[in-house]
């Protein structure tokens, strides 16, 4: 139960900082 | 690929984003500018909020999706890819509605039209934020819309003459 859970919270934070990335991305001149 | 509509907002984030998505639908045809810059302010303030369940997760992905589709479709506003004009453009159009509902306001009109025109002007003052900190003119402004809209919608609903 564990590894699934540290599996899905590692996927939740990578889908996180993508949406940081292409915060950061969009707002580039 | 249309916006992510008003009903689509997931309940973690509606209380934060719903007013700033309402003035963005409101200003797609009139001001693409305004509806792209109070998209990203919600954005910002939703990301803040909630990413992490999925159903924001969902959001804020279609809401990305639509904000970058939005930037390539102005690609000719300078407004949308230079947040220095941006921001110009923002504060002048937000001014702009608040001198309107003064106006209105200080010649005895009170009216839902006054009050919208004041209460959109301070969420625009709200967005105004993504550049940075507020002028203290802005601040007070800001201050000033958000007071009168409630107090004249008040007054509307109790009768009274607003003051």
């Amino acid at each position: 139960g564990s590894a699934i859970g540290a599996t899905g919270s590692t996927q939740a934070s990578a889908e996180q900082d993508e949406l940081s990335q292409r915060l950061a991305k969009l707002r580039q001149m | 690929m249309s916006a992510p509509g008003i009903a689509t907002i997931p309940p973690s984030l509606k209380g934060a984003i719903q007013k700033y998505i309402r003035v963005a639908v409101e200003h797609d045809k009139r001001d693409p500018v305004i509806a792209y810059y109070c998209r990203l302010y919600a954005m910002q303030q939703a990301m803040a909020i909630d990413k992490s369940s999925p159903e924001a997760r969902q959001y804020l992905v279609s809401l990305m999706d639509f904000l970058e589709k939005s930037k390539n479709q102005l690609k000719d506003e300078q407004a949308v890819h230079n947040e220095i004009i941006g921001q110009a453009h923002v504060e002048n159009y937000a001014l702009k509605l608040f001198l309107y509902a003064d106006n209105e306001d200080r010649a005895g009109h009170f009216g839902k039209n006054v009050i919208k025109a004041f209460l959109t002007s301070s969420l625009l003052m709200d967005v105004l934020t993504t550049f940075g900190d507020l002028s203290e003119d802005i601040e007070k402004n800001r201050k000033y819309a958000k007071w009168k809209a409630l107090y004249i919608n008040k007054c509307i609903q109790s009768g009274e003459t607003p003051i």
